[in-house]
């Protein structure tokens, strides 16, 4: 009899169970509305198996969303582990949709999954990318923007990994500011 | 200690079979 090793048949368990969720801007609703949580993955593979199936968010029409977050987690500010937090955000030209959008948002999600940020990883609440016209954005969303620590290994791994040169500055913001903003930019709490 | 994967490790999953 020919004994079959565990590794060919036991799915890879992620450190944490992930929720996928899609927003469609759809001006006859309200924003809640417009959000659709697609589906739930705690396995390497059934992360694939999600990711193969979708859209690449270069395809997705302008106005939408993808989000990632740890289950339980809703992808929004008013979520109790939001509320205090904030993002690394990465804001892509219009050129860089064809060459790195896809790109950068799989790195995204693979760090993640994979927990790239070691112990700080806690503090990561998930990610979102944002399909716009005047330009897309990637950020990854942690639970508190007074922990410096966490935050800027965060930010230095995650700018690694996604390969963005050493002199191009990347910011974090608190969702706190986002949300009271009156201009169209929002000042950074790190770099 | 974390269940930590790197990156090529997980994408040597992307293609596989699935698992029943």
């Amino acid at each position: 009899q020919k004994v079959v090793s565990p590794e060919s048949y036991i799915k890879h368990p992620l450190q944490n169970k992930w929720a996928l969720w899609f927003f469609k801007n759809d001006k006859s609703k309200t924003w809640q509305a417009n959000l659709r949580l697609i589906s739930k993955f705690d396995t390497v593979e059934d992360f694939w198996a999600l990711y193969n199936h979708i859209q690449l968010s270069s395809n997705l029409m302008s106005g939408c969303d993808y989000s990632l977050f740890k289950d339980g987690i809703e992808p929004m500010w008013e979520d109790e582990q939001n509320r205090r937090g904030g993002r690394w955000l990465i804001t892509l030209s219009k050129q860089q949709r064809k060459a790195d959008l896809d790109r950068f948002w799989l790195e995204t999600l693979l760090c993640l999954v994979g927990e790239a940020f070691d112990d700080h990883s806690d503090d990561v609440c998930g990610a979102v990318i944002n399909i716009r016209a005047k330009g897309d954005k990637i950020a990854i969303w942690t639970t508190d923007y007074e922990n410096k620590e966490a935050i800027t290994h965060i930010g230095r791994v995650y700018k690694e990994r996604l390969g963005v040169p050493p002199k191009v500055i990347i910011g974090y913001q608190s969702h706190a500011d986002t949300a009271t903003k009156s201009g169209s930019t929002t000042k950074n709490k790190f770099v | 200690g974390k269940r930590q994967y790197d990156r090529d490790f997980l994408l040597g999953f992307q293609f596989m079979p699935a698992c029943v």
